[in-house]
Formats: structure tokens, C-alpha cells, sequence
């Protein structure tokens, strides 16, 4: 079947938060985050910074770069072109935020090398 | 409805998965 999107993308999906709120995926902020993860036992917030956007051979995936975390560890990642993040203090962003809205009625800023997003990783990982 | 946790909305982009 054709690769699709999960769910929980889509506009008026509700999310809870690590203290329990209820919040539609749309509304979500930056702090919602970051205090989830505060009161996580197990996860933590990570910085990951775009590097390159490349398009790929598969039709409607682009390969994206990031440096992950404190040691910018090199991660390459290939996702669909309307594959959601959310970038620190803009909100969520993909190569083609068009595409995005169009599919799932997320509002959507254009992706670019530089943003900060915001990824995941144990926090006792060592 | 169904409710998805925070966490299922960002990625792990850790190095096990560096390519």
C-alpha cells in the first residue's frame, strides 16, 4: 500500500501531554514539549539541526541530515516529503508544507536548512 | 477518539540509526 502518514498527524488529533492535558496535535507549542519531557522519567528533549535536504530516488521521500544532540552526531533520515517536525519556536514544518495541509489540514511552515528540531532520546542513555 | 501520547509525534534521531 501506498506509504502513509500516522494518525496522530492529522489536524484535531488529540495529544496527551506527559501531566495529562489533553491538546489537538494543531495546538501544540514548544513548551508542551519540554515540559513533558521535564516531568518524562525516561525521555528527553534533543536538538537536532537540519543540515541538508535532499530529494530521493523514491518518489515523494526526501532525505533530510540532521546533527543530532549535544555531540551533532551526522543522521540521515528519508521520509515523505510531507513528514511533519516540529521545529523549536515555529511549530510544525516539512519539505512540502503544502502537501501537508493538503493531506492532513496541519497548518505547516516550509522546512529549511538550520531549523532546530526537536527529536528524542533516553535520558539515561550513556 | 482516539488519544496519542506527546511522545509518538517526535522523532528518535540517535545515532543507532546514523547512517
Amino acid at each position: 500500500s501506498a506509504p502513509s502518514l500516522p494518525p496522530y498527524f492529522t489536524k484535531g488529533s488529540i495529544i496527551q501531554l506527559a501531566d495529562g492535558e489533553l491538546k489537538r496535535v494543531e495546538d501544540l507549542k514548544t513548551e508542551d514539549f519540554i515540559q513533558s519531557a521535564e516531568i518524562s522519567s525516561e525521555l528527553k528533549i534533543d536538538s537536532s539541526t537540519v543540515e541538508r535536504i535532499d530529494s530521493s530516488h523514491t518518489p515523494h521521500f526526501a532525505i533530510i541530515q540532521f546533527a543530532v544532540g549535544e555531540h551533532r552526531s551526522q543522521v540521515s533520515v528519508e521520509v515523505l516529503v510531507e513528514y511533519p517536525f516540529f521545529v523549536f519556536g515555529q511549530g510544525w514544518s516539512s519539505c512540502c508544507p503544502d502537501r501537508t495541509t493538503q493531506l492532513l489540514e496541519l497548518p505547516c511552515a516550509k522546512l529549511s536548512v538550520g531549523d532546530v528540531c526537536i527529536s528524542l532520546t533516553l535520558k539515561n542513555l550513556k | 477518539v482516539p488519544v496519542f501520547p506527546w511522545h509518538s509525534l517526535v522523532p528518535f534521531l540517535e545515532t543507532s540509526q546514523s547512517n
